[in-house]
Parts: structure tokens; sequence; C-alpha cells
């Protein structure tokens, strides 16, 4: 959904 | 991703190689404290469940399985056959006390109540903590050969840098901000304040890591 959390970073 | 983020993450690299050719050269684990090898591996345990659930990068996905081999790796070698050099008495600090204030800090301030969430925010609230056994052993015996030294820094030094990339997010990625990792960052970097000026001042001069 829209409100997850992207996290990218290690 | 920027060359900030680059080198952090290409430091945290090369802290892991050099604990492990400290350990292989050596073969011993005197002065490295596994309680702090386990919060690591822990960390990536709980960190790194989103492989399974998104992909980011082929370079974030090479990393996250390195990390969880290598720290997998590195409890193993000191559990079994490093393990007679190992001084549990040395390695004396209570790690119950980090994790329980990791979770309690993690399940008040996440990001979202879900459980992949709650359980990332516990794993950046325990990576700031977890060179505190580490460093504690180091201030008990006062002393660490120059190899655990260069270790200790490069793992400090790849937070310090993961800051750098975040004031560089702000402004390049509208605003970007991460409230949980920048609170965390700062924490863990300052944890090495004392360690960084002594290796500033003494093991970079070629002399050994000795507490005054």
């Amino acid at each position: 959904d829209e409100d997850d959390v992207v996290h990218d970073e290690l | 991703m920027n060359i900030f983020r680059l080198s952090g993450d290409l430091l945290h690299l090369a802290s892991i190689f050099i604990l492990i050719a400290r350990l292989h050269q050596t073969k011993s684990c005197a002065g490295i404290s596994l309680k702090t090898q386990y919060l690591y591996l822990l960390v990536f345990a709980t960190r790194y469940l989103d492989l399974f659930l998104g992909f980011v990068s082929v370079y974030n996905t090479l990393m996250k399985i390195f990390f969880l081999a290598s720290s997998g790796y590195i409890v193993y070698l000191m559990y079994s056959p490093l393990k007679a050099s190992y001084d549990k008495s040395l390695d004396s600090f209570r790690v119950e006390y980090i994790i329980a204030f990791a979770a309690v800090v993690a399940l008040a301030f996440p990001h979202k109540y879900s459980v992949v969430e709650v359980l990332w925010s516990f794993s950046i609230y325990l990576e700031s903590l977890a060179i505190i056994p580490q460093l504690f052993q180091m201030t008990r015996t006062g002393e660490a050969d120059n190899i655990t030294s260069h270790y200790v820094f490069a793992l400090g030094g790849y937070r310090a840098l993961y800051m750098l990339n975040w004031f560089y997010r702000y402004y390049t990625e509208d605003n970007y901000v991460d409230y949980i990792s920048w609170i965390a960052g700062i924490v863990q970097t300052a944890l090495y304040g004392d360690f960084f000026y002594i290796y500033i001042t003494r093991v970079l001069k070629g002399k050994s890591f000795k507490l005054p």
C-alpha cells in the first residue's frame, strides 16, 4: 500500500 | 546512491574484511567481543528480513547477503574453531540491557506498526549500541592490538559517513529525513568519540592503542 516505508539504505 | 553512502558501505565492508583477516592471521579472537559480534548478527537478521519482501537493487541485495553471511561466519569462528582464545571474563558487558532498550524504543517509535517495521527500528537502534561490549572490553583491558583498532575505526567511520549521506540526501532529495536513522546514527557516532580521539592521536602515529 501507499504507506509502506521504503528502506533503500543498508 | 551518493559518494558518502558508497564510501560508508565500502568502509563497513572493509571493517568486516579486517576483522576476518585478523581472526585468520592470529588464529585467535583475543580482544574481540563475541557479544558485539552476536549483536551484529542479530542486527542484520532483523533488518534484512526485507530481502524476501522487496527488491531495491542488485547492489543492495548482494550487500545484505554479504553482511548476513559474514556476521554469521565471524560468530561461528569465535564460537567454534577459535573458542579456546575467547576470554569470557573480559567480555562482561550485560547485553540484555542493550537488547531490552532497543526493543522498548523500537516498540515505542516505529515508522509504522507492522512486524517488519518494528524489527527494522529495533535493528537500527540495536546497531547504534552494538559496539558497546567491544568498547567496554577495550576500556577494561586498556589496550587493543592495531588491527583491532583499525577494525573499530572502520566501523565507526562507516556510520559517520552515513550522516554526511543523510545531509546530502536532505538537500538533494526534497528534504528527505529518516528520523530513526538520524537519532541512532548520532548516538552511534557519538559512542566512538573517545575511541576516535585515541585512535587519531596514537594509532595513526604508529603507537599502540593504549588508554592513558
